[in-house]
């Protein structure tokens, strides 16, 4: 196997920049976020506030569990909930200097992992795909 | 670094077996597929046919997405369509016989993938979940 470099990779190198990250902001009702995660293709992205500081996380499953009724998905309710009712809000967060070898076990149940800096300032996003990317470059016979 | 020996093992020992796998049949609507996507909480699942072979997949992103209008998302068009007219069928399937190693590549672009017998019949999945797990262990300074 090669050596173990990669994992003292800075996370900050190989994340997605914020300003690539689809998010909803507070105060978006549902039908707003459903909209952002349907045209951006991706079932889960952060909310973040005003001062862009992470909040929590909102996924279609999400979405979709906060208006599921007795019988069926009630689709009217989506603009009657903001996304801060249903957010799961308490997600991990990895600082801008840590390494990819602290990111590896959150990795195991989080699909991605959002990245502050010492403002708590969100920053960008660290996903399965560009840390599967490096191993696979890294880990082979 | 740990031995390469985890990379050769077979999926076979690592998959999610079939029928702990949610997914939906060929011929039900969009309506079905995703009340199955949310009461099971996952944002992709399979799609199988009557003789348990592997069709496509379906996703949260592809169902809003075929129902997706000018203006809104038209729910009321869920019961219209079945999941064949939307689901993705070009998704690559492991032998059960494939090792972890040939699984690597694969997963860098699909969070799961499906694997089928020798019959191609669907007999589970190996996801980057059980991936990263076996990494964390085997790949540390
Ligand atoms: N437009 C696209 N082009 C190419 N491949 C695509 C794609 N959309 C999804 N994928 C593939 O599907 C995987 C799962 O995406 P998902 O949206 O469920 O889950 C995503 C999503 O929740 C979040 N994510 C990734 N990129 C994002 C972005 N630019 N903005 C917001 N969230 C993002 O991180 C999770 C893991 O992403 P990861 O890349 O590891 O894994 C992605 C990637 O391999
Ligand atoms: N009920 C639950 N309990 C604990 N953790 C949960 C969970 N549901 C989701 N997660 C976590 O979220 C990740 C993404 O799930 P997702 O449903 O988008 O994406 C899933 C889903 O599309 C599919 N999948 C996983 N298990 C499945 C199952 N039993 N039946 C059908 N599809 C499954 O494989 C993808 C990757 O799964 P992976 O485990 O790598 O990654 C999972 C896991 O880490």
């Amino acid at each position: 196997l090669h050596s173990g470099e990669f994992l003292e990779m800075n996370v900050q190198e190989l994340m997605i920049p914020s300003e690539r990250v689809a998010h909803v902001q507070l105060g978006n009702n549902l039908e707003h976020a459903l909209l952002v995660l349907t045209k951006s293709g991706y079932t889960a992205i952060p909310v973040l506030d005003v001062h862009y500081r992470l909040q929590g996380l909102i996924s279609t499953p999400i979405v979709m569990d906060a208006i599921l009724g007795l019988q069926r998905i009630e689709f009217d309710q989506l603009d009657q909930k903001k996304v801060e009712e249903a957010m799961n809000s308490s997600i991990p967060r990895l600082k801008a200097n840590s390494t990819v070898q602290s990111s590896l076990a959150l990795l195991i149940d989080h699909p991605f992992l959002c990245i502050e800096d010492d403002e708590e300032v969100f920053v960008g996003i660290l996903t399965r795909r560009t840390v599967l990317q490096l191993l696979n470059n890294n880990v082979r016979r």
